[in-house]
C-alpha cells in the first residue's frame, strides 16, 4: 500500500530488535533464555 | 530451574519451557498466545488464587522455544492429596481449600473465562496453604458467539454436557469443582472410567437419572432411563454432613443452566464462619 | 450464558478496558513516516480481508487495537505499516477464531509484498511491543450486555446488534475513535442503531435522550460526551454512504 519494503533491511532490523528484547530480558531475569540456563551473578539465585 | 529472588520482593520463580515444533507457516501456535494473552489479562487483578505469568521469552530456531517464568508453588493438588493422611483432611481444611478454588473460579467467570481443564493437577497448593489455579491451555475468552471446540477437560473431571458434545459454558469448570469437592473428601477420584461413555454412565448411577427434559437434544448420546443406578452420593460419600452434601450435589446437577454458579457457591451455608 | 451477562461482569470490563487503550496522539508524538490518511487506508484493506475471510465479528477491531497499540509505542516506516496491518489480523485470528488466517494467505492479500518469514519475525516483534497482552477489550464485549438490557424483542435484538457491530467496525477505521473506551463506541453505536431503526416501544426507554441517559449510566459516562460520540458515528456513516454511493 505505501511502497515496497527493503526484505534484507527489514529481516535484518526485526532480528536486530528481536535480539535487543530477548538480551533485554535475559539481563533482567540473569537467565539465558535461548540456551536455557542461569547467568549467575544477578538478582536471582538459580538451581534446577 | 527454579530461583528466590535475592531482594525484595522475595519470590519464589520457576521457569517453564515449552520446545513447541510448529511449521514455519502458522507461527506461535493459537493456544500458546491465549493462554499467555489471558494469564496477562487477568495479572492486572493481582488475584490471590490464579498462577502468576512473570516473563514471556520466544526464540526461533528449528522449532520455537518458548520459555515461561511463573511465580513458583511448592506443588499441586493431585501430590497434595496424595500425601493426605489416610484419616482424610480435616473440615477446616476442606473448607479453605474449596473457599479458594471457588474464588479463584469466580473471578476467572467474571472476567469471562472458562477455564475447561480443571483438575487437581492443574490445582497448585503452596507451603502455606494458597490454592493458586493454572494451566489455561485449553481455556479461552469465552464469549456467547463464539463455538467452543469440544476438547475440553480431562475425562474424569469432564461435564456431562462436554461427554454429551453438547454445547457447554462457564458452568463446566463448576462440575470439575464439584468432583474436587468430593475428592477432598474421598482422597481419590469420584468418577474415574476409562471412556466417555463409562464417565457418564457412572455419573449417571451416582448422580441419579436426570429427567429426560435436562438431556441436551442434539447430544451424541440417546437417552436411555435404564442408566438409572442403585447408589447415590450420599451413599458414595455417607460421612458428609448435610450442608456438606447439598453443595457437592448443587455442584454436581446435570443440567448446566441449573448448577451452581462461583458466586453462589461461595455464599452456600457451609462456608459460613 | 446467564453467569457471563452481569452486571458483575460489565463493572470488571469497564475496570479492564483502560488498560488496552493506544495513545490518542501517536501521530503527532511517535510516528514520523506515518500519517492518518495512511491509517484509514490499511484499515479499509483489513476491513476487506476479514468480510472476505468471513471472519468472527471481533478480529477487525481486535486487529487495528493491536495495530494502535504497536504504533503507540514503536516507530515505524510507512512500507511496513502493511506488514503490522497483516501481523495484527494475524495475532486477532488466533484469539478468536478457531481456525486461525494462514500467513500465506494473508502475504496473498498483500500482493506478496511481504515474506510469510518477515510476517512470523513480526509477530514475535508485536507480541512483544504489546507484552503478550493480546486479550484487549473490545466494544463488541459490551453490545450483548447493552442488548440484554433493552426491553426490545429477540429479532429485533439479532438486527439491532448487526447495525451496532457494523457501526462498530466503521469506528476501528476512523482516527476520531482511536482513544475512545470500548464501552463508549459500543453504547454510542447501540444509541446510533436504535435511533437509525426508529425503534419505538411501548416504554419511553428507547427514545433518543432516555436511551442515551441511560446507557451513559450503565458505563458510568457523561451523557454529553456520549451523545458527541454517537454523532460522530451517524456523521461517520453518512461520510462513508455518501463515499460508497460516489463509488
Amino acid at each position: 500500500l505505501f511502497g515496497m519494503p527493503n526484505h534484507e533491511e527489514l529481516q535484518r532490523e526485526l532480528s536486530e530488535r528481536l535480539r535487543e528484547i530477548e538480551e533485554a530480558k535475559s539481563d533482567k531475569w540473569n537467565f539465558d533464555f535461548a540456551a536455557h540456563r542461569p547467568l549467575p551473578p544477578g538478582r536471582y539465585k538459580w538451581e534446577p | 530451574y527454579k530461583a528466590r529472588a535475592i531482594r525484595e520482593p522475595q519470590r519464589l520463580v520457576a521457569v517453564k519451557k515449552l520446545n513447541i515444533p510448529v511449521d514455519s507457516e502458522s507461527g506461535i501456535p493459537a493456544f500458546m498466545i491465549r493462554e499467555v494473552a489471558l494469564l496477562k489479562k487477568i495479572e492486572f487483578f493481582n488475584h490471590p488464587n490464579i498462577v502468576k505469568l512473570l516473563n514471556v521469552s520466544a526464540t526461533w530456531k528449528k522449532t520455537l522455544d518458548l520459555t515461561l517464568v511463573f511465580e513458583y508453588v511448592d506443588q499441586d493438588l493431585s501430590t497434595f492429596l496424595a500425601k493426605a493422611p489416610q484419616t482424610g483432611l480435616s473440615r477446616e481444611m476442606i473448607k479453605n481449600l474449596m473457599v479458594q478454588l471457588l474464588q479463584g473460579l469466580d473471578f476467572l467467570h467474571v472476567n469471562m473465562l472458562v477455564h475447561r481443564d480443571l483438575k487437581p493437577a492443574n490445582v497448585l497448593i503452596s507451603g502455606q496453604g494458597r490454592v493458586k489455579i493454572a494451566d489455561f491451555g485449553l481455556a479461552r475468552i469465552y464469549t456467547s458467539r463464539i463455538a467452543l471446540t469440544p476438547c475440553v477437560v480431562t475425562l474424569w473431571y469432564r461435564a456431562p454436557e462436554v461427554l454429551l458434545h453438547s454445547s457447554y459454558t462457564s458452568s463446566v469448570d463448576m462440575w470439575s469443582a464439584g468432583c474436587i469437592f468430593a475428592e477432598f473428601f474421598l482422597l481419590r477420584p469420584l468418577f474415574c472410567c476409562l471412556s466417555e461413555v463409562q464417565q457418564l454412565q457412572k455419573i449417571i448411577e451416582v448422580i441419579g437419572l436426570p429427567p429426560e427434559e435436562d438431556w441436551p437434544a442434539e447430544s451424541a448420546v440417546a437417552y436411555s432411563p435404564n442408566w438409572a443406578g442403585d447408589r447415590t452420593l450420599s451413599q458414595m460419600l455417607p460421612n458428609l454432613d448435610l450442608e456438606e452434601n447439598e453443595l457437592l450435589l448443587k455442584l454436581l446437577t446435570f443440567n448446566p443452566l441449573k448448577r451452581i454458579p462461583a458466586s453462589k457457591a461461595l455464599e452456600h451455608p457451609f462456608f459460613k464462619g | 450464558d446467564a453467569n457471563l451477562l452481569n452486571d458483575r461482569v460489565l463493572q470488571t470490563m469497564l475496570k479492564a478496558e483502560d488498560n488496552y487503550l493506544p495513545s490518542a496522539n501517536y501521530f503527532k508524538c511517535v510516528q514520523k513516516d506515518i500519517v492518518p490518511y495512511m491509517r484509514r487506508i490499511v484499515a479499509t484493506w483489513m476491513l476487506e480481508v476479514c468480510e472476505e475471510q468471513k471472519c468472527e465479528e471481533e478480529v477487525f477491531p481486535l486487529a487495528m487495537n493491536y495495530l494502535d497499540r504497536f504504533l503507540s509505542v514503536e516507530p515505524t516506516k510507512k512500507s511496513r505499516l502493511q506488514l503490522l496491518g497483516a501481523t495484527c489480523m494475524f495475532l486477532a485470528s488466533k484469539m478468536k477464531e478457531t481456525i486461525p488466517l494462514t500467513a500465506e494467505k494473508l502475504c496473498i492479500y498483500t500482493d506478496n509484498s511481504i515474506r510469510p518469514s518477515e510476517l512470523l519475525q513480526m509477530e514475535l516483534l508485536t507480541l512483544n511491543k504489546l507484552k503478550w497482552d493480546l486479550a484487549s477489550v473490545t466494544p463488541h464485549d459490551f453490545i450483548e450486555h447493552f442488548l440484554s438490557k433493552l426491553p426490545i424483542h429477540q429479532e429485533t435484538k439479532q438486527i439491532l446488534r448487526k447495525h451496532a457491530q457494523t457501526f462498530v467496525a466503521l469506528c476501528a477505521t476512523d482516527v476520531k475513535f482511536i482513544a475512545s473506551p470500548p464501552s463508549m463506541v459500543a453504547a454510542g453505536s447501540v444509541a446510533a442503531a436504535v435511533q437509525g431503526l426508529h425503534l419505538k416501544s411501548t416504554d419511553s426507554i428507547l427514545s433518543s435522550q432516555n436511551l442515551t441517559d441511560f446507557l451513559s449510566q450503565v458505563i458510568k459516562s457523561d451523557p454529553d460526551c456520549l451523545r458527541a460520540c454517537q454523532e460522530q458515528i451517524e456523521s461517520l456513516l453518512e461520510s462513508s454512504l455518501r463515499q460508497a454511493q460516489q463509488q
